[in-house]
């Protein structure tokens, strides 16, 4: 799993005491997209937030939800009911990094990281804003952990756990690894069977990361696009 | 558009180069 002393070295940079360990994820790789692309430390006007996950926060509401079992409801932890909602993790991304602009939170199961990025892309060229910070991310609690005992048709495999942040402009600056598109293929008859080779949960994770990688591969060879379908 | 920077983290930690 990924490390504590990584999550804390965030938290302590930024000074969030009371985030939960879902926000820190998402803010280590939020951090480091921004520091990669030259914008550490500094306001940015005109940049859009959307961060992606299936499973969200859910450490964070089941934690709640056993308070509420518990407790009487007026005792039940006030900082653990905010940090259950689903665009926790997005605001404190906003308030750290000094970011403004439409701050979006998506969910989903299918098709959840090409959702992303095309919003992305309609945020862009719609002239909506000049950046977005689009964070792909999941986080393992009881219930995914369990999963491929509950469910193994759905869940045959673990879950990853992680998180994938990348800046996107609709103009080239920073590092300018790639240029990427998105197009949605129209589908004929049935689709696949998405089980045979993982279950849908990790194709979003995996796919943020394969995007990644393939940026990565893509900086030495300047032009090149990435086309996500 | 364009990808400006990448982050991420993992079990094998913070940064592009654990990707």
């Amino acid at each position: 799993s990924i490390s504590k002393d990584a999550l804390l070295s965030v938290k302590n940079k930024y000074d969030l005491r009371r985030a939960d360990r879902y926000t820190a994820i998402v803010m280590a790789s939020a951090v480091q997209a921004c520091a990669d692309a030259g914008f550490a430390d500094c306001a940015m006007a005109d940049t859009g937030i959307i961060i992606a996950s299936s499973f969200g926060p859910h450490r964070t509401t089941f934690a709640f939800l056993n308070d509420i079992l518990d407790y009487p409801e007026d005792q039940v932890l006030p900082t653990t009911f905010s940090h259950s909602v689903h665009n926790a993790a997005a605001s404190y991304v906003a308030s750290s990094l000094q970011i403004r602009g439409p701050t979006i939170s998506l969910t989903g199961f299918e098709d959840l990281w090409f959702d992303a990025l095309e919003l992305s892309d309609v945020f862009l060229n719609s002239g909506c804003c000049q950046r977005i910070v689009l964070v792909g991310v999941e986080e393992l609690a009881l219930l995914t952990q369990s999963l491929p005992s509950i469910l193994p048709d759905s869940f045959h495999c673990r879950l990853l756990e992680g998180s994938v942040a990348l800046l996107l402009s609709s103009t080239p600056e920073g590092k300018n690894y790639t240029s990427i598109t998105c197009s949605r293929r129209s589908s004929c008859g049935e689709k696949p069977d998405r089980h045979s080779s993982c279950a849908t949960a990790n194709d979003f994770l995996g796919g943020a990361f394969q995007t990644a990688l393939k940026a990565l591969a893509s900086s030495n060879q300047p032009g090149t696009t990435i086309s996500i379908g | 558009m364009f990808i400006s920077g990448i982050g991420a983290i993992s079990a094998s930690g913070i940064g592009t180069e654990n990707l």
